[in-house]
């Protein structure tokens, strides 16, 4: 009960004696890195971290969870909701729904096109961004323009251009310009 | 000392230890926004 | 057979809930007739049925493609259950047994696939229903479940809430990882779900308390069987990591929590867990301001937070028994034959196995010890306000001879167990931190030991450094003692022999 028992906690070094305690739970760890992990805190603010707790691990946490949230009945079964006559909304024609694809924001374009995969509205969504004179890239799985201020150059073989171009993020949800080699096989 | 029995039930504890998956909401049915239909293969295929 | 029958059914439930959304017209009906065809009319139906669903269910799991959707069966039988718990006309039985039914048959149903030889048990299934009933009980329950609009029904359900979060604590407890190791994750990953944990701590007049604390419990009683000096396990570690960065999220969001029921948590905590010790006892209420507890000049007298009585949610004295006679009688009127009832009543009457710092058996009663110790500063707490503080702080009060008696006439294990209990009261800006750094610093300082004044101070200093040794959180008060120990005029801490016969501690205590 003394001081000499604190020993295997102090001199680390030595693995006779430190073998004595596991360390991790006894002398324990520096822990700003599981508070790093639990977002504790967050933008110099404390905030609660219950609700949106994923798991107890860190390694178990890679994708967020869905909170707690209501919603109120007056936000659902609201008419004309994406141009629709019908109520809730649904794009089932490639001929009837072409139109009201038109008067989307890009943004709504983009939503569309990534949240519904093998389906009518993505090939429409699809159809008119490249109106609009977006182009899909193959593996990066991603939408870019043209930046309009600049020029791109073309190469010898005349297989790519090189050249700034806006492309549009689906992590981070945001347009962003970037330099880039384009390879024309590699869009549509 | 723990049973050769109970070590074994705790690895696979370990080993199946449910994750932020397991937590979340279940996506029961809801009416689509979108009948089905052929995309190109490159298109990202998960929402 | 009838449970074939049940089979069928209940794969219609299923189809039915791939094909429409669960608040379809079509759903209200496949549940009205289950009723009216008596599938639930009565309660051997609903266990019938019930044992039958989940059973297929979690038979599906496990022949599933493990890529593919594996809790399709599970996801509608967890729906099917809470809907039930809405739309039941509960002739047969009450909405509170019907709950326990549904519980009890899980776990019957848990229990014989866990305990199976070359068992294929596997806790995702189970952890699943468990977390889909959270999920759909939370969606249910929004602004007082304004959902129902059936106005007897919301009532009713808003009474009920209490109750729904209790029982499923309390099932939750039948099958704790001591039990059901094979759970033990899930059991972990439950605890702190996301619809569980905050709600239990938020649950009207702390109501949810009681039964959150028996889970945390059961996970330490867990890791304290099986966290011995012997190598500790992997999974067991994992155990460990994931239960500090639990209560760590506790104490981000309810620090209160943490501080009202430290008592029984340290009761619990394997004793050489010292980090995730200091974690629990350095938690602050939301409001406070930590003064700098490094600083030479701080006075606890000058700080109006060290005058107020912090909150205990479980009454030490229930664990005082018939020792409650004596220590509060003594308090009243000291004598010696009280102090004698009290000293010889802390020894067990036999060793037991715990492994601490130091030790590996105990032969005093850790938990009378602690009870003993924070009943006597709840009092002295309550003395301070009722009459001065003067009554309190006073090396000649009753209450700092009784610690004073029990230390000096007790075995060395004794004044360990006493002096760690009074060290756990240095928390944050309160009176019991106030008072045992009081306490603590005279009994460091004082002439009254004779002989004993250098086991005592040693114990004391041990206490000390076994709390800060180790990485952060410290507890304000630890810091603050120490430093007052460090800074002392009339005992210089290097020049103790307990001390100097420890280099080690001798070079830290240089640095320092």
């Amino acid at each position: 009960f003394g001081l000499e028992a604190l020993l295997p906690l102090i001199k680390q070094d030595d693995t006779e004696l430190s073998k004595k305690y596991n360390h991790a739970m006894t002398i324990g760890t520096d822990l700003s890195s599981m508070l790093h992990s639990l977002g504790i805190p967050r933008d110099n603010q404390r905030y609660r971290i219950l609700d949106t707790f994923q798991s107890p691990w860190a390694e178990t946490s890679r994708s967020e969870v869905e909170p707690r949230f209501f919603t109120p009945e007056s936000f659902k079964n609201i008419p004309n909701v994406l141009q629709s006559k019908v109520t809730p909304p649904v794009f089932n024609s490639i001929e009837n729904d072409q139109q009201r694809v038109t008067l989307f924001q890009d943004e709504t374009l983009f939503y569309l096109f990534y949240k519904h995969p093998g389906t009518v509205i993505q090939e429409l969504t699809y159809l008119e961004l490249r109106k609009r004179n977006w182009r899909y890239h193959k593996t990066l799985k991603a939408w870019l323009t043209k930046d309009p201020m600049v020029e791109p150059l073309v190469s010898g073989d005349g297989l790519s251009e090189r050249g700034s171009y806006i492309f549009f993020d689906p992590q981070r949800w945001e347009k962003c310009q970037r330099e880039f080699v384009l390879f024309y096989n590699a869009i549509m | 000392e723990m049973p050769d029995r109970m070590v074994s039930q705790l690895e696979s504890s370990l080993l199946n230890c449910p994750d932020s998956l397991d937590a979340d909401t279940p996506y029961l049915y809801r009416n689509p926004l979108s009948l089905p239909h052929p995309t190109s293969i490159f298109f990202p295929s998960e929402p | 057979s009838e449970t074939e029958k049940y089979y069928l059914i209940f794969t219609e439930w299923v189809k039915l809930l791939q094909k429409v959304e669960h608040d379809d017209e079509l759903v209200t009906v496949f549940l009205r007739q289950m009723v009216d065809r008596g599938v639930l009319s009565d309660t051997d139906s609903l266990i019938n049925f019930c044992k039958a669903s989940f059973e297929l269910s979690i038979l599906a799991f496990k022949a599933s493609d493990p890529t593919g959707e594996v809790f399709v069966s599970i996801d509608a039988l967890a729906m099917l259950v809470t809907k039930l718990l809405v739309v039941q006309e509960f002739e047969d039985y009450s909405r509170n047994e019907y709950l326990d039914i549904i519980f009890c048959i899980l776990t019957m149903v848990f229990s014989k696939d866990h305990e199976q030889d070359n068992s294929t048990f596997n806790e995702r299934p189970y952890f699943r229903f468990f977390s889909n009933i959270l999920s759909e009980w939370s969606s249910l329950r929004g602004h007082d479940f304004i959902k129902i609009t059936d106005q007897q029904i919301r009532k009713e359900l808003i009474e009920f809430d209490n109750y729904f979060y209790n029982t499923f604590a309390s099932y939750l407890h039948l099958i704790q990882p001591v039990a059901f190791p094979g759970f033990s994750f899930a059991f972990i990953t439950l605890l702190s779900h996301r619809m569980f944990l905050p709600n239990m701590l938020r649950l009207e007049n702390k109501s949810g308390w009681k039964n959150l604390t028996i889970l945390i419990i059961d996970l330490f009683r867990f890791l304290d069987q099986y966290t011995g000096k012997v190598g500790i396990s992997n999974a067991i570690s994992v155990v460990y990591k994931g239960a500090l960065r639990v209560i760590i999220g506790i104490s981000n969001d309810f620090p209160e929590y943490l501080i009202e029921n430290h008592y029984e948590f340290m009761n619990a905590l394997p004793s050489s867990y010292a980090q995730l010790k200091n974690v629990m006892l350095a938690a602050i209420p939301k409001k406070i301001m930590l003064p700098n507890p490094y600083d030479n000049g701080l006075d606890m007298d000058k700080i109006d937070s060290c005058k107020m009585q912090p909150t205990v949610f479980y009454d030490p004295v229930v664990d005082l028994h018939s020792f409650k006679k004596p220590v509060d009688n003594y308090l009243r009127i000291p004598s010696n034959s009280l102090m004698r009832t009290i000293i010889n009543g802390v020894y067990r009457d036999e060793y037991s196995f715990k492994s601490g710092i130091g030790y590996d058996y105990v032969s005093v009663d850790q938990k009378l010890v602690r009870a003993v110790v924070l009943h006597v500063g709840v009092e002295a707490g309550l003395e301070s306000e009722k009459t001065s503080s003067g009554a309190i702080f006073n090396a000649k009060s009753s209450y700092y001879t009784l610690l004073f008696n029990l230390l000096n006439e007790g075995s060395s294990e004794v004044r360990f167990k006493v002096i760690e209990a009074m060290m756990e009261q240095l928390r944050y800006p309160n009176i019991h931190t106030h008072w045992f750094t009081f306490v603590l610093k005279n009994m460091f300082t004082s002439e009254e030991w004779g002989e004993q004044k250098s086991e005592i101070q040693e114990i004391i200093l041990r206490n000390i450094f076994e709390r800060i040794i180790v990485n952060k959180p410290h507890p304000w008060g630890v810091t603050v003692l120490f430093t007052q120990l460090l800074n002392l005029n009339n005992v210089k801490l290097l020049s103790l022999p307990c001390v100097k016969k420890v280099p080690e501690i001798e070079n830290i205590l240089k640095i320092l």
